[in-house]
């Protein structure tokens, strides 16, 4: 499978539909401090089922959805939609006989907490089966793949025991 | 599981001492396993030593060749099983411009290996430059991002404008 | 010691508001101690908020906001105390060209305030350019470092090579 | 009192005799990875009297010591003397005649270990008078005057009860 576009509806700072094509080869992001790129990331690594409220800064899943600014109200959902092509067929056999896969997951704030709705072509998935998707692919939302701001130094300062844990994802 | 982490171990191993050697542009390194006969148990020591120098604990590098090394742990466990997509952010940020160039090589020779898909999140005008293509992200309107298509001369005007 | 602490935090929570200011042109920030009534035995929380966006705690900033507010921190504890001399590893890391610019703005004001003498260790073309002085440190024979007086015309030269 | 030079000899990468000088305003120092640019801060903060092992990279105190490279043999002693301009007279009372204080730090490897020898002025003194002298100057090998690399990120990572003690070095 190849990953071909992430979109971000709300989520965080991406209040705006923003569709960030991911092209062959070496795409470069760049911008000033704050303006919303390893937002970016963060929205590829929550649709693809994240679940770590440290590797996901903020301190519950609400804290994706755009909170707002003096200008613009704060929403009430957060969406993000990843399209994967699907022309190698190399998909897990229950969504190999299509040409593109399209996994979303929402976020909705309702008055009794906060739900995330996973769906993969528009049929609705739990969030297990995303993440065995992917880790079919051996890219899941934990692989050594996506590199988080500042996780180099955190294995620079690892004890040897939990460096040793990399390994396992290689295993 | 045992006999697969000691198997995964033995190749990480082999592309950690290549992957060093290739960002280094000499060198040597290599990782071993501490504190325990039994690997499920063990840690994870680096050790590792830039051309010219003495072999040693990553611990006694600088801050430079430390992240340098860590980057080549990062992509020795990605090449054992490389992932339809690989995002880096700011992984270049302590590095100065002579390593910043080898990094970028090595990104494009893994990108030809793999067929991976590379997003590099950067604040160094170097790596731009040797990008196939830039995004730039920008807040026009206070708190709220917009993406956009950034021509490669016009990068480091993006990058330090606010 | 109860009362000289929280004099202590008094100060450095005024300077702390003060240079976010000067470092974000604008927005605001606080110290908070928390999880205790008890000064010596609370906890330090820091809420901050650049212009234009809501006040939270400093853990849901941006890499290079947090290293700016970090930094206006530890200037605030240096400004209740001023030493003879300061010193900067690397600080400006993380950060993009109008941070480093009024980075290296508060330095120059921070040195005539205080008639503390700085140095600053950096790779940032920028940071380089605002300093009175370079010295560069270079490996020309391998592993043994030798201290050089730079032309500040020449700074980027050095910073690049090997 | 004002910082003038910091001269080391034998000091990590720094093998011959090198003077730092420092001087009024703002200096910038420059330089490859790995070129020797960490060492100078740690060379200054080890002769003000530093002892932890952890802020001084490096598994003892013999670490400091030059240890050879293909070219050259490693070596058994290294040294670093700090000069301060007293000529406004702030330093404490019993150094307070002299226009210059010089502070030196030297560490000799012997059979038995290593041992540490602290000198102001010529006059062997204690470990203790050395921290002592600087204390009373705020300026301490653990002031937050002298910021080594990734010490802003350990801030920002510390737990509130770690950060307080910042405030206590203030105190
Ligand atoms: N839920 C949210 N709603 C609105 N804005 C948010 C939300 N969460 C985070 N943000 C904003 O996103 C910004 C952080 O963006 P991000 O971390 O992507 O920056 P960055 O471009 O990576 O910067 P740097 O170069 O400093 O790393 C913060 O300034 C914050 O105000
Ligand atoms: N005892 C020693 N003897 C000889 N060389 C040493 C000794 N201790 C450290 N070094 C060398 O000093 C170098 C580290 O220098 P330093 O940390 O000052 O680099 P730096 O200029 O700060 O680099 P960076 O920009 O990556 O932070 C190491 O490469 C190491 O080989
Ligand atoms: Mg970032
Ligand atoms: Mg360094």
């Amino acid at each position: 499978v190849k990953f071909t576009n992430v979109r971000l509806v709300g989520f965080k700072s991406f209040v705006e539909p923003t569709d960030f094509e991911i092209r062959e080869g070496l795409t470069g992001i760049v911008g000033p401090n704050g303006c919303g790129k390893s937002n970016l990331l963060e929205a590829l690594r929550w649709v693809m089922g994240a679940t770590s409220a440290k590797a996901l800064r903020g301190d519950g899943m609400e804290a994706v959805i755009f909170a707002g600014t003096s200008m613009r109200p704060s929403r009430n959902w957060a969406e993000v939609i990843l399209s994967l092509d699907n022309s190698d067929r190399s998909a897990p056999a229950e969504y190999n006989e299509h040409d593109t896969l399209e996994i979303s997951r929402r976020i909705i704030r309702k008055e009794e907490g906060t739900q995330s709705v996973y769906r993969i072509n528009q049929k609705e998935v739990r969030a297990k089966d995303v993440q065995l998707l992917f880790a079919d692919a051996s890219s899941g939302a934990n692989s050594p793949a996506l590199v988080r701001q500042g996780q180099i130094s955190e294995l620079i300062s690892a004890k040897p025991q939990n460096r040793r844990r990399l390994l396992e994802e290689a295993a | 599981a045992r006999q697969r982490l000691l198997d995964a171990f033995e190749t990480v191993n082999n592309n950690f001492a290549d992957l060093f050697k290739r960002l280094f542009n000499g060198g040597q390194a290599e990782l071993r396993l501490i504190e325990s006969d039994d690997p499920l148990e063990a840690g994870l020591e680096i050790m590792a030593s830039p051309p010219g120098k003495k072999l040693a604990s990553m611990s006694l590098m600088s801050g430079g060749e430390q992240a340098l090394t860590a980057t080549a742990l990062i992509f020795a466990v990605f090449m054992a099983n490389p992932a339809p997509v690989c995002v880096l952010d700011e992984v270049d940020a302590p590095l100065d411009d002579a390593n910043v160039e080898r990094f970028c090589r090595l990104l494009h020779e893994m990108a030809q290996e793999t067929e991976t898909r590379f997003v590099i999140i950067t604040h160094h005008a170097l790596t731009m430059s040797r990008m196939n293509r830039l995004f730039g992200v920008t807040m026009i309107e206070r708190g709220v991002s917009q993406l956009v298509s950034v021509d490669l001369n016009k990068a480091e005007q993006l990058a330090a404008a606010e």
